[in-house]
């Protein structure tokens, strides 16, 4: 991991003991290096390694026996800082609740949408799943399928409905129905796509959503920050769930994403499973970034 | 560096961000810009235009030609589709079909993938748009067998191109992992090697973990090419620098859009020239 990097990195210095301050920023090149092979955002990690060097030029490193595990416990520390000390629950303060979900292309959307419903009633909750993707084909069955095979109740629609209306009586049947959560798939799309993301403001402004969750893959490279920015200042969003991090990813992405948006990470999707979802936990995931 | 200047450090430092923004990662980007770093420190003079030329040469060089001609020669032609999840396999698959359908080829597309939510009737429905016959059996199948019937039926009726999908699945699942390679056997069984090419889909998003991905379906069974995705979004698809020069693998198609016509031949010139300033 990044220790023995460190330390193969100074293999003369070992008998020096003590680190000076040059030594450190020898230190954090090694550092700056680590989180670009994670995919961290190439800016992300100059204003993130410039908190760090504050910490790692003080005596707290400096006047350390273990200098090495002492910068590296900073890393760690400001890496769980960062990605959001504590885990921040759903807002479903809504009658019924909305919950929409965002994201690029293939990033696991209509997945996690299925995910979160069986989350939710688990919990006691009483989910109903709806899809306004009317352009990917077959995307309707696909949440459909889903929704049967958790029990789920879903909100039929065809391809040549618009999804505004889509929603909009998925919203109404699910308050006919009592049901307390309406969760809603969106279909993939660029952010850069004009029409797409004015559909996805429109779509915001008609539902009132209590969450707009960002769906990102977590093997994305340094386009994460330039896509999530752009989310969440066209359509606003309230928490961010990351997929696929069951792999090697080093999930650097989500560094960048949190720490450009202030966005806090909700969830991550650990596996292809209905079951594979869990409450974001900042400290695995700083261990993996760091590698 | 658009006017013919002397350039110095800070024009090297600025390169070094733009090459990682784009995904180059951090070591194909050292090893791009070391020698002329280091000529830099020598004291010699370097104009803006000769580094532009270094850098395109280097990029370029990083960049396998095919060998293979495509599609390869088989019959039927055969191609495999594997990759991670969600990356576009599914729809690239269509798209060739339309591509090849258009050309006079006689097309059959195999849904390989029994496994997801919907995947059976996606390849479906696209079979319908397309206009390409699809063979799939149930959803729950065992994969391996659908690729034998449908290879089967390829053979017995005369289909000249033969498109075989599979589902996403990562690269760190080792029974994921054997059930492609039990896959791929089917296929060397009928198909002679050089009737048949298996394709890697890449998305232009993913970051450096692409190279981890193709290392690990290159050990599993021998990968010809590589197709990269998503190239409509902003993402510039670096990565593929690495991968092209480390697994010796060509990159045929760039996808640029959902529709059955974005799909491109791969273009090494404009490639590089959409990463350099
Ligand atoms: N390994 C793994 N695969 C996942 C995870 N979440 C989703 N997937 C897979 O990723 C692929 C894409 O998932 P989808 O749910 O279709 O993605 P999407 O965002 O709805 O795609 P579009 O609607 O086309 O934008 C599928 O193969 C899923 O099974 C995860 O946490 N881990
Ligand atoms: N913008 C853009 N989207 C693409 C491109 N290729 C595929 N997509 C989209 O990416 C999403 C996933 O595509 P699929 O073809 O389902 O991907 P897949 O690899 O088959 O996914 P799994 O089978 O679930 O692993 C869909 O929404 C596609 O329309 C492309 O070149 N550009
Ligand atoms: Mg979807
Ligand atoms: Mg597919």
């Amino acid at each position: 991991g990044l220790t023995e990097k460190l330390e193969k990195a100074f293999q003369g210095l070992k008998d020096k003991g003590k680190l000076g301050p040059d030594d450190v920023k020898r230190g954090l090149r090694e550092v700056r290096l680590a989180l670009l092979e994670a995919d961290v955002n190439y800016k992300v990690v100059k204003s993130f390694l410039s908190r760090v060097e504050v910490r790692a030029l003080s005596s707290e490193v400096l006047e350390s026996l273990t200098p090495f595990q002492q910068l590296v416990k900073i890393v760690y520390e400001e890496l769980v800082e960062t990605l959001g000390k504590k885990a921040e629950g759903l807002n479903l303060n809504g009658k019924p609740a909305v919950v929409m979900l965002v994201g690029l292309q293939g990033s696991g959307k209509t997945t996690t949408c299925a995910k979160l419903a069986y989350y939710l009633r688990k919990k006691g909750h009483n989910p109903m799943l709806a899809s306004v993707d009317v352009y990917r084909p077959a995307a309707l069955d696909q949440l459909q399928t889903l929704a049967e095979k958790i029990n789920v109740p879903y909100f039929p629609a065809s391809p040549s409905d618009k999804p505004v209306d889509i929603a909009l009586s998925a919203v109404k049947t699910a308050k006919e129905k009592g049901r307390d959560v309406l969760i809603l798939d969106t279909a993939g799309r660029l952010h850069i796509d004009e029409a797409l993301m004015n559909e996805l403001v429109e779509l915001k402004s008609r539902l009132n959503p209590q969450e707009v969750l960002l769906v990102a893959d977590a093997m994305m490279g340094q386009e994460a920050v330039n896509m999530a920015q752009t989310f969440h200042e066209r359509v606003g969003l309230t928490g961010v769930i990351l997929t696929k991090i069951e792999g090697d990813a080093r999930g650097g992405a989500a560094l960048s994403i949190r720490e450009v948006t202030g966005v806090p990470i909700k969830f991550l999707g650990v596996g292809e499973k209905v079951e594979a979802l869990e409450v974001f936990h900042p400290e695995r995931l700083a261990s993996r970034i760091l590698g | 560096f658009e006017v013919d200047r002397l350039i110095t450090q800070a024009d090297l430092d600025e390169l070094e961000e733009r090459l990682i923004l784009s995904d180059l990662g951090v070591e194909t980007t050292f090893a791009l810009l070391e020698p002329i770093k280091r000529d830099l420190s020598l004291g010699k003079n370097i104009t803006s235009k000769e580094l532009k030329n270094r850098l395109r040469e280097g990029l370029l060089n990083l960049l396998v030609d095919p060998t293979r001609p495509f599609p390869p020669q088989g019959n039927p032609a055969t191609l495999f589709f594997v990759g991670v999840n969600g990356v576009g396999k599914t729809t690239t698959i269509a798209k060739l079909a339309k591509n090849f359908k258009d050309g006079g080829y006689k097309v059959l597309m195999v849904a390989g993938d029994t496994f997801r939510a919907g995947a059976i009737e996606q390849l479906q429905r696209w079979g319908e748009r397309v206009g390409v016959p699809v063979y799939a059996q149930k959803e729950g199948a065992d994969p391996a067998s659908v690729i034998y019937q449908g290879v089967d039926k390829a053979i017995k009726e005369g289909f000249e191109l033969v498109l075989i999908d599979t589902a996403g699945r990562l690269h760190t699942k080792y029974n994921l992992m054997e059930e492609l390679k039990k896959m791929a056997r089917v296929i060397e069984k009928f198909i002679p090697q050089e009737g048949y090419e298996n394709i890697l889909v890449l998305d232009a998003n993913t970051g450096q973990n692409a190279i981890s991905q193709a290392e690990s379906f290159f050990k599993a069974i021998p990968i010809h090419s590589v197709i990269l995705t998503k190239m409509d979004g902003t993402a510039k698809g670096g990565v593929a620098f690495a991968i092209s020069h480390k697994f010796k693998l060509p990159i045929r198609f760039i996808g640029l859009g959902e529709k059955p016509e974005d799909l491109l031949p791969f273009d090494k010139e404009s490639f590089v020239k959409a990463i350099l300033p």
